[in-house]
């Protein structure tokens, strides 16, 4: 489960960068 | 020299650092490479004087990252006029410190039996990113968030018009490892960590827009100051 919180938080830093 | 294959380091061509006309006959070009681990000045001297060569040495001045040469240059046999010889000379990272300007100088002193001639060079920064830069994901989450903004520097990289898999896969070669890859809105994004020979680590956002050709390169660092160089080190690789 921890990594799967690992590849939320890539996605979310990839979209706060994308719509900042 | 050089190779443009997936995966590969990247490697320039040899230029000229020390002119025959400055050097009482002696012409040396180089290059640097780094191959699993072992960074290298690979050399070509040629005698261009009307006299044997003889009792080479080399030496290096104090320099950013403690660039040193790791054995004795090794001629075996004297330097006939006209004659070349090829020489790939090991380095390490363990000499003196001295900051340089630009960060990447290396100022270089040869010796052989006529007299010493010095020159200086620019060596990629990316013969100095070793083999265990691939950050772990967590690590890589707080430190980026961690290091501040105005830590950023933002590069393009015009007309390279490779897949995010393509780009990725050139940069592992030269140990620029991909952490994450997601795709927003149809943009790549990749997250990708190195760590320069002195433990400095660089962290890298690369963002691909599929039919754009060109790329747009994040850094982000404790140590600023080396960002450019990154920069230059991932236009030398992907456009290898």
């Amino acid at each position: 489960e921890m990594d799967d919180g690992l590849e939320e938080a890539f996605s979310r830093l990839a979209q706060s960068r994308t719509n900042p | 020299v050089g190779s443009g294959r997936l995966g590969q380091p990247a490697v320039a061509p040899r230029t000229v650092w020390l002119p025959a006309m400055k050097a009482k006959g002696l012409e040396i070009s180089g290059t640097f490479s780094r191959q699993v681990g072992t960074i290298s000045m690979d050399l070509l001297l040629t005698n261009k004087a009307l006299q044997v060569m003889s009792d080479f040495a080399i030496q290096f001045n104090r320099n950013s990252f403690g660039l040193a040469p790791a054995a004795p240059l090794q001629i075996h046999a004297p330097l006939a006029p006209n004659q070349t010889v090829e020489i790939s000379l090991p380095l390490n990272t363990v000499g003196s410190v001295m900051k340089m300007e630009p960060l990447n100088n290396l100022q270089v002193a040869v010796k052989n039996n006529i007299d010493v001639f010095y020159f200086s060079t620019l060596y990629p920064l990316h013969i100095l990113f070793v083999e265990d830069g691939k950050m772990e994901r967590q690590m890589f989450l707080a430190t980026w968030k961690d290091i501040p903004n105005e830590n950023e520097a933002q590069f393009q990289i015009k007309e390279c018009p490779l897949s995010a898999d393509a780009v990725s896969s050139k940069l592992q070669g030269s140990n620029i490892f991909t952490v994450a890859k997601r795709n927003v809105e149809g943009q790549d994004m990749l997250y990708q960590s190195l760590k320069l020979t002195n433990g400095i680590w660089v962290l890298a956002e690369l963002r691909i827009q599929p039919g754009s050709p060109g790329l747009m390169l994040s850094v982000k660092c404790r140590a600023p100051e080396v960002s450019p160089y990154v920069y230059q080190a991932y236009e030398t690789i992907v456009k290898n």
